[in-house]
């Protein structure tokens, strides 16, 4: 099976109280980002829309035309949708883009889906999250699919302490 | 003499006339917030009332996307607010935010797909979130690049606050180095540091704020707008710049550009707040300017800024303040004792290329 994030960092920072483990019928929602089609087209239209000295520049896209440049291919549309059926999830939304699948299902079909996850319950400041302490993985059939599965790392940023500045640095 | 930034000492310094206000028609802004933070209506009803004598402006935001508690407003969710309406005065505004938000979601990865599923939305859009690249995957991290894209394709500008640990550090036993941040390492996006006074009770010419977040990426090469403008700096510092072993000066370089970060006036619960400081105060106040520019271009019927990095860089400086004093924080430790990257004439990854003086900007976007 292979790990989309390898690199990603998931320890969860000491901030965060571990409360336990999430209870195997507690609903989830994850997020998939599906594998994106003509993403260097994307970036030379980027590049030309965005030139001043460009005869296109300013000649920007709407969102209709940005899905049918970026928008996954039958291909990775049917392998995804039908790895997650095969796993009962069937409960998902799409964006217009139709590249994010946002879907809701149990902690236990999720860490069978995804395999090496462990879903726990944080908290911190009286704010709650459900993340999984150990990496995920994903079959081999789907890894080429997907960018990553969000959900289940990533931590919601602590606020900056705007109101006192940190102390002067000595070379500051 | 003053005793912190408001608007009219905001509008003051970067040459806002009273006329600088925009006009309600087709044009609008946004400031999205993460940290599940609220700003409360009746805040900003009184911060405009306290400071908005000088200025046309409005007094409420027109959208709020995602659900508002009624939890204690946030400092920075005011800030946030209160100085993008106060540059970018009488465009109308949105907030995203996302208290309401499902355990297991990501609130900025959250926003990013409701910017896939909007065929409406703001043209600029200020956000002040930043995690240390180090710390996050690259998969993860190309496919948000991606996502900047695709929104700087649709004539959408981001504008990231650069962060507020200086350069960073990342403690490796012996070897320290600087610690990038993402977003504001994002090629695709404008990335915006932070600047005080040189003397703080009055207006006069800045310097680096020592908290504004610059560097270079680790994980992104450096794009084909900037590498002149770096190369330039490189050479210009080349015999007081920090180890070579700290950072990778074949990254993306940030910030772009800078704004007043220190010492702002916020009212947040009702009560007016003075000393609030970070680049997510001059992050804002850079967003709102940049709206009224597209409210001129518009009027015109010329298309929104969009991602306005290849164009500012071609600027090389003109029509903004250059910020040549100064340095930022980084590592405490005997090779560089704390201090990062230090400003220089031109760009500089501490202040970029400067703050924007208002009229010269709006005549050379204006084009």
């Amino acid at each position: 099976s292979g790990y989309l994030e390898y690199d990603q960092d998931v320890l969860i920072p000491q901030d965060w109280t571990r409360v336990g483990r999430v209870d195997p019928t507690e609903e989830l929602e994850l997020t998939f980002a599906l594998k994106q089609q003509n993403v260097h087209l994307l970036e030379e239209k980027l590049k030309l829309v965005s030139d001043p000295d460009s005869a296109q520049y300013g000649k920007h896209l709407s969102l209709e035309e940005v899905a049918s440049l970026v928008r996954p291919s039958e291909l990775t549309q049917k392998v995804v949708r039908h790895w997650l059926h095969s796993h009962g999830i069937t409960n998902c939304l799409t964006v217009r883009t139709q590249d994010f699948l946002q879907c809701k299902m149990t902690a236990e079909i999720a860490e069978t889906l995804l395999p090496g996850s462990r879903f726990h319950r944080y908290v911190r400041d009286g704010h709650s999250i459900v993340r999984s302490s150990a990496p995920y993985s994903v079959y081999d059939d789907v890894h080429q699919h997907l960018d990553f599965v969000g959900g289940l790392h990533r931590l919601p940023p602590k606020g900056q302490d705007l109101s006192k500045k940190p102390q002067q640095s000595q070379a500051g | 003499v003053h005793l912190g930034v408001t608007p009219a000492i905001l509008r003051a310094r970067y040459n806002l006339t009273a006329s600088d206000v925009g006009s309600t028609q087709n044009n609008s802004q946004a400031v999205a917030q993460f940290l599940e933070q609220y700003y409360h209506p009746a805040d900003l009803a009184e911060f405009m009332n306290m400071f908005g004598g000088t200025f046309q402006h409005l007094s409420q935001v027109d959208r709020v996307v995602g659900t508002q508690g009624t939890g204690k407003a946030g400092l920075e969710a005011s800030l946030d607010v209160e100085y993008i309406m106060s540059t970018g005065a009488n465009i109308p505004t949105w907030v995203f935010t996302n208290p309401g938000r499902h355990e297991t979601q990501e609130p900025f990865l959250q926003w990013m797909v409701l910017l896939s599923n909007m065929s409406d939305l703001p043209w600029v859009h200020t956000i002040s979130y930043g995690d240390d690249e180090d710390s996050l995957s690259t998969a993860y991290m190309m496919r948000i690049n991606t996502e900047f894209m695709k929104a700087g394709v649709r004539g959408i500008s981001l504008l990231f606050a650069s962060g507020d640990s200086g350069a960073g550090c990342k403690h490796m036993g012996k070897q320290n180095s600087f610690r990038p941040s993402f977003p504001a390492s994002s090629p695709y996006v404008t990335t915006v540091g932070g600047t005080s006074f040189k003397n703080p009770f009055k207006v006069t010419y800045e310097v680096t704020d020592y908290i504004s977040g610059g560097g270079f990426s680790n994980v992104f090469g450096m794009p084909d707008y900037q590498a002149s403008a770096v190369k330039g700096y490189l050479k210009t510092v080349e015999a007081t710049l920090p180890p070579p072993s700290y950072f990778n000066t074949s990254g993306r370089a940030y910030p772009d550009m800078a704004a007043l970060s220190d010492n702002y006036w916020v009212v947040s619960n009702r009560v007016p707040i003075p000393w609030v400081s970070g680049t997510s105060a001059s992050t804002p106040v850079v967003g709102g300017m940049l709206s009224l520019i597209n409210g001129r271009r518009l009027q015109r019927s010329l298309p929104t800024l969009g991602f306005l990095n290849p164009r500012l860089y071609k600027l090389k400086g003109q029509a903004l303040f250059d910020v040549t004093e100064g340095c930022h924080e980084s590592c405490l430790d005997e090779q560089v004792q704390g201090k990062g990257f230090c400003a220089a004439p031109s760009w500089d990854p501490v202040t970029g290329w400067g703050t924007p003086n208002y009229p010269e900007l709006l005549a050379a976007l204006l084009d």
